[in-house]
């Protein structure tokens, strides 16, 4: 899951404003 | 399963393909006619044109814009790299915010959201770099492509003009949007093979493949039917369509060689957080 946090981060945040 | 549900489908992914893409097919298609009301892109064909055209290029995300050197005393060469690198950036902050999008797409597809957590990360992992190829093709034609949601046109020969590894990043691309074009499928073909390209049940490390299998056999249906209604004299397209996928598969396997090439010989190169989660350990 570390290694993939910012993907988990995007699935689990309902709308997509997402800081990248 | 019933005509009416494979359809209900399609049209459920063409509202959320139109929702999350800003740049659609039938957008880029009338700007690269010039069959639009909107200004005309600017065109980058050399160093010159890139360094005018980079204001219209969205490239302040990344940290590296602030640590640029000082220009003064710099030869051309030395610039050159600058505007290359700082071009590059831009490139990767809006790949994110692509893979931003996809993601959101992904989750609008019927039953995506409730796989496990960790396969639908497998799944958009290896997918995403997939389906942002196979989106670059309606932007593209023989001679260059649309970038910075369609404000920009930069030529095939300017982007073969950088040098190595940078120029030989995108030849690939145009090679096969050239071909895929062919094809002329629309936004709403697009939307549908899009979802399938998600849900490929064969990505490594998957824990439980069969749900997903299910979900694509779903969307290949739905995807074979609307083929069949909306190009009705075009034969075997759908065989067509899912041959492409072979073709995508070795073209992000290239991809993947020139970023690591990259990342051996650019010293300078920052990879953006979200990318570097995506292309580690793949392939």
């Amino acid at each position: 899951k570390e290694k993939h946090k910012i993907l988990h981060r995007l699935l689990q945040n309902s709308t997509s404003p997402v800081d990248l | 399963p019933e005509a009416a549900d494979l359809r209900s489908l399609a049209k459920h992914l063409y509202e959320s393909y139109l929702k999350n893409f800003p740049l659609t097919k039938a957008k880029a298609r009338a700007i690269l006619s010039g069959k639009t009301n909107d200004n005309a892109p600017f065109v980058i064909h050399d160093m010159k044109s890139l360094l005018e055209g980079e204001q219209f290029i969205n490239c302040c995300h990344l940290p590296h814009q602030g640590q640029q050197r000082e220009s003064t005393g710099a030869t051309l060469t030395e610039l050159q790299r600058e505007v290359e690198l700082r071009f590059f950036h831009s490139c990767q902050s809006r790949s994110a915010e692509a893979v931003s999008e996809v993601t959101e797409f992904a989750k609008s597809i019927p039953g995506f959201s409730i796989l496990d957590l960790n396969d639908q990360v497998t799944l958009l992992k290896y997918g995403v770099i997939e389906v942002l190829s196979i989106m670059m093709a309606p932007l593209m034609n023989k001679d260059g492509t649309l970038i910075s949601y369609g404000q920009i046109f930069m030529t095939r020969e300017f982007l073969k003009s950088l040098r190595k590894p940078f120029s030989d990043m995108m030849e690939p691309k145009f090679e096969f949007s050239v071909k895929f074009n062919m094809l002329e499928l629309d936004d709403s073909d697009m939307a549908l093979f899009l979802a399938v390209i998600i849900l490929s049940g064969d990505r490594p490390g998957l824990l439980n493949v069969k749900p997903i299998e299910e979900l694509q056999e779903n969307v290949l249906h739905s995807l074979e039917l609307h083929l069949k209604t909306n190009h009705p004299d075009s034969l075997h397209l759908f065989a067509k369509v899912l041959q492409k996928m072979t073709d995508l598969r070795q073209l992000v396997t290239h991809h993947v060689q020139v970023i690591q090439l990259l990342k051996e010989s650019e010293v300078d190169l920052c990879l953006h957080p979200l990318l570097q989660e995506i292309m580690r350990d793949l392939y």
